[in-house]
Formats: C-alpha cells, sequence, structure tokens
C-alpha cells in the first residue's frame, strides 16, 4: 500500500520523516 | 489503518505552521495520534505529521534508535511514578511486569529516585530475572513491610489491587497501567474496564478497597513530555531494546511481539537517520 507523503501542515504540525517507530503491544 | 505511536526522527519541512520551538534537520522523538485506529494514520511509515507539543528533540547523548523507545512507556513510567505517586527517596515500590515496555522503564526511573535507602521489588518470569536485576530492581518476591507505591503494568488480574491493604501503606497508591492484554475479548476487555472504573469510585463504606487506585488512558501533556526527555539526557532511565527489525520485515516484528517472550522493546528501523 502506497501512502502519500503529507504535503500540508496545520498551525501546530511539523513534518517529520520517521527513523525508528517501537511497537506497543498494549494499544 | 497505519498502527503505532512512538518515534523518532528529523524535522524536514516547517511550512506553513507556527510553530516555533523547532528548526528544520531537529532530531525529535514524540508520540503520534494515540487514537489512530479511528484517525487511520498511526507513525509506521515513513513521514507523518506530528503535533508539536508531542514530542520535543532528542538528547544529544542518545541515538534514534534508542529514543524511539521512549516516547509512551517512558512518558507512562514518568508520570505515574512522578507526576502521580510523588515518588520520593527512601520509597518503597512494587512493579508488577518488571519486564515488559512499561516495566524496564518504571523500574530504572524507580530505583533513580528511591535510592539506595528506597526498595525496588518486581515481577518477571525466571528467565528474566537477571535482566530486570541488572536494571536496578532488588528483589522478586516480596515478603516484608509493606509499599509506598503499586505499580501494575500487567493488569490482568483485580485480585492484586483487591487484596492491596495487605501490602500497600494505607497512604499508598496504587497505579494500573495495562488492561487489555492480547487475545482478549470485547467481553474480557469490557469486564476489565469495569473493574478498574469501581476500583476508582466505589466508596470503602460501600465495599469498596481502602487504597487509592488510579487507572487513566495516555494523555500528553508538553510540559511533561520534556521533563522525561529531561530524565533521559541525565541517564535516569535508558532504552531497554528487545530486536530491531528493517521495515520491511514488521510484520516479523509483531511476531515477535505476539510471542510474548519480549523484553524491552521491539524496534522497526524505517530509515536509519544517523
Amino acid at each position: 500500500v502506497e501512502v502519500p507523503i503529507p504535503t500540508t501542515c496545520a498551525d501546530d504540525e511539523v513534518l517529520v520523516q520517521i527513523s525508528h517507530v517501537s511497537l506497543n503491544s498494549a494499544i | 489503518c497505519v498502527p503505532e505511536i512512538d518515534f523518532s526522527g528529523i524535522v524536514c519541512d516547517l511550512r506553513g505552521t507556527k510553530v516555533k520551538d523547532f528548526n528544520t534537520g531537529d532530531r525529535v522523538f514524540g508520540i503520534g495520534p494515540i487514537g489512530f485506529r479511528n484517525v487511520g494514520h498511526g507513525v509506521l511509515r515513513e513521514y507523518i505529521l506530528a503535533k508539536h507539543d508531542h514530542m520535543t528533540k532528542v538528547p544529544d547523548n542518545i541515538s534514534l534508535k534508542d529514543a524511539a523507545c521512549f516516547p509512551a512507556t517512558g512518558y507512562t513510567a514518568y508520570c505515574f511514578l512522578v507526576e502521580k505517586a510523588k515518588l520520593k527517596k527512601g520509597d518503597r515500590v512494587f512493579i508488577n511486569g518488571g519486564s515488559g515496555a512499561v516495566g524496564v522503564m518504571a523500574i530504572q526511573l524507580a530505583r533513580t529516585i528511591v535510592g539506595s535507602t528506597g526498595l525496588v521489588v518486581a515481577t518477571c518470569s525466571p528467565a528474566k530475572t537477571d535482566i530486570i536485576r541488572n536494571l536496578g530492581a532488588d528483589e522478586e518476591h516480596y515478603s516484608s513491610r509493606p509499599f509506598d507505591v503499586i505499580l501494575d503494568t500487567v493488569g490482568n488480574d483485580h485480585a492484586l489491587y483487591s487484596n492491596s491493604p495487605a501490602y500497600l501503606t494505607p497512604a499508598g497508591l496504587f497505579c494500573t497501567i495495562g488492561m487489555v492484554e492480547i487475545g482478549s475479548t470485547v467481553w474480557s476487555a469490557t469486564k476489565r474496564l469495569l473493574q478498574l472504573l469501581s476500583a476508582m469510585i466505589v466508596p470503602v463504606y460501600l465495599g469498596g478497597v481502602p487504597r487509592r487506585h488510579i487507572f487513566e488512558p495516555l494523555n500528553i501533556v508538553h510540559s511533561r513530555f520534556v521533563a522525561m526527555a529531561q530524565l533521559v539526557e541525565e541517564g535516569a532511565f535508558k532504552a531497554v531494546i528487545d530486536s530491531t527489525y528493517k521495515f520491511t520485515d514488521a510484520l516479523d516484528a509483531y511476531d515477535r511481539v505476539m510471542s510474548r517472550k519480549v523484553t524491552g522493546k521491539v524496534v522497526i528501523e524505517v530509515n536509519d537517520l544517523e
């Protein structure tokens, strides 16, 4: 599945390129 | 639905925002949309739009890989032990589920705060006793004075709270974090939620347990998140990584989580940006 890169930000948001993600089994 | 909430990464665009506390190129870590199942987009993807008050800069002495381990678990341990329980030097703490993602953070943070005069006791499977002892736990089995704080990171057995007057001081605090196990049914999860709610609202004269109990969902307060990051920088707790997987092997990472053999965090490397 191709997920598009966001092109617009809300006033309180920043665009972040993800480096690492840790998993949460309980969430 | 894109899953997950814990991320580390690099700020790559501020256009169109009013955010002043970050610059392009900053190393950051934080918590994505907590209700990702409702909105459909978590953080297990290459780019995200992150709320500026749900993240902060990664301390210089921490790698992006380690930083991804802290947001939800380190923040949870900080909120319950520091903000709610107001843990202090010399206190006695019991952590149920010491080898889980929150447990390994809580043991280290508790050890730092209570100092050598305090006590940190934790449960774990026999194969993991050396691991949690190295994190700062004193004992795996308790048999002496009552505790000041109990942190239940497992949350699957209400008896731990209902019997707590036997091992929790009258002024002590019982904190529940875990609630729903892998494989829970809707019915078992609902029953557990009702137990937790009753533990907080049923007064003693109506049969309630005479010990204070708190349970609350993850609620991000930026000042607390920054305070947690400060403790990370000071070395109050360190990342405990069970295993690391490439982005393309994400399903194998979930198999590892589902194995229930995890100690600490399972990490997925989306892009190594170090």
